[in-house]
């Protein structure tokens, strides 16, 4: 799965995903991917969010819906992340997943489970993309 | 914070074409986040990134590739998404179709790709030899893993199709369980 978050110098944002989903699903099956709130989420006041993951578990938390609402209540990108990955863990402690944080300044953090997740970002006058590595909670 | 403009993505490796290419696109004035978001998808579809984005990736039982994407506008909130999009490519671009031709949210399976071709969309078969052969593996190995729980013949053992049986009621939670689950993720 790509989860992308886009910041103009304008300061307009935009999210989106796109994935082929999970091998060997039964047919008809949709993962988070397509749902607001759970791939990806974006709000030009707050900032934006974008998920990776086991699919059936994680769009029932709305992850970045999650992590862009406690952005807005003053926590960090990187609190954001990790609180939206411990409200599924608490549940589904075997959970993989993966959320990518990002306030509207450019600030931004992750989180994930299960797996190391990597992230890739640049922005500003970088010559070249960084990919950061997020070792699991 | 590296400064704006900025692009953020799940995954470096073989994703890291796609954050490039959404960055500079945002470097040129016209192009707008929602346009950053587009190109960059686009990007990991068409390059398959690491195999579970775009077509030829993660087939389901029936060895049918399907794809989900959706698109979001921070100003605005709206929303266009497209779910278990057979046989179109390009499933971001369907999606920004959905979020800027409907004043709909998601649309899903065979209707989706209705509405991709009448958005000039073409249909493709999005299968490989790749992804066929997975496929033709996995179902020699009796089809495991998978995804069934409580059905009959036992799928930990056996492909389908498969007929539902009566959950264990006295321990229901026990009966919901997971098995061990194929390999990957959305």
């Amino acid at each position: 799965t790509i989860s992308m978050i886009a910041l103009h110098e304008s300061g307009a944002m935009a999210a989106g995903t796109s994935t082929n989903g999970a091998s060997r699903k039964i047919p008809g099956r949709v993962g988070d991917g397509p749902i607001a709130g759970s791939g990806s989420y974006v709000d030009n006041d707050v900032g934006g969010c974008g998920a990776t993951g086991d699919g059936d578990v994680m769009m029932r938390f709305l992850p970045c819906y999650q992590a862009v609402e406690s952005m807005r209540r003053g926590l960090s990108p990187q609190e954001a992340a990790e609180d939206a990955v411990r409200r599924m863990l608490r549940k589904y402690p075997d959970v993989q997943s993966g959320v990518v944080v990002v306030n509207n300044e450019g600030e931004h953090g992750a989180a994930g489970s299960g797996w190391t997740l990597t992230y890739a970002y640049r922005g500003g006058a970088m010559n070249e993309t960084v990919v950061v590595s997020v070792p699991p909670i | 914070s590296p400064g704006l403009p900025m692009v953020i993505n799940t995954w470096g490796g073989p994703f890291t074409a796609a954050t490039d290419v959404a960055y500079l696109s945002l470097l040129t004035p016209e192009t707008s986040a929602l346009d950053a978001v587009e190109i960059g998808c686009s990007t990991c579809e068409a390059n398959q990134c690491d195999g579970s984005v775009g077509y030829g990736g993660s087939p389901d039982e029936s060895c049918e590739t399907t794809l989900d994407a959706m698109i979001m506008d921070g100003a605005t909130l709206k929303v266009g998404a497209v779910a278990a999009l057979r046989r179109i490519k390009y499933a971001i671009s369907v999606a920004r179709s959905v979020l800027e031709h409907t004043t709909h949210t998601l649309i899903a399976g065979d209707f989706a790709t209705d509405f991709a071709l009448s958005n000039g969309f073409q249909a493709q078969n999005l299968t490989t030899e790749s992804s066929a052969a997975s496929c033709e593996q996995w179902k020699a190995e009796s089809c495991q893993p998978n995804y069934r729980i409580n059905v009959s013949p036992d799928p930990a053992t056996s492909c389908g199709p498969y007929e539902p049986v009566a959950l264990n009621l006295s321990d229901y939670a026990a009966s919901l369980k997971q098995r061990s689950k194929p390999e990957g993720h959305d």
